[in-house]
């Protein structure tokens, strides 16, 4: 795939634009989390589109925010299990 | 590198490009 540019990403409507950004996302960030791919890219695709260019251009910006949505979802289950045993499996 | 600085929900639902949904099993 060529790299996406944001005149390519204007020139696409709205909903076909978080499609093609999610479809160059996807492979990047499959490459890092296998497991949880599809649920990193969902979460990223939250983001403006104008930032997700940003992060395609930038593989340090991307590996970071990926880390980050791993270290959000970490967290939300720790949480949910705390719930569930009511103690802190830290 | 530019610091991206929006907030990520676990609530957002999961993306899967066409061929990749490993919710299809052939």
């Amino acid at each position: 795939q060529e790299p996406l540019t944001a005149s390519m990403l204007a020139a696409a409507p709205p909903q076909e634009q978080k499609q093609m950004i999610g479809e160059r996302l996807y492979p990047l960030i499959h490459a890092m989390h296998t497991s949880l791919a599809g649920k990193i890219t969902g979460m990223l695709l939250e983001i403006d589109n104008s930032e997700l260019l940003l992060l395609l251009e930038s593989p340090e910006s991307l590996r970071s925010k990926i880390e980050e949505a791993v270290a959000v979802l970490q967290a939300h289950q720790a949480t949910e299990s705390t719930h569930k045993s009511g103690t802190a499996t830290f | 590198a530019p610091v991206i600085m929006s907030k990520l929900s676990v609530n957002a639902p999961e993306f899967y490009p066409p061929g990749y949904n490993p919710n299809f099993t052939d």
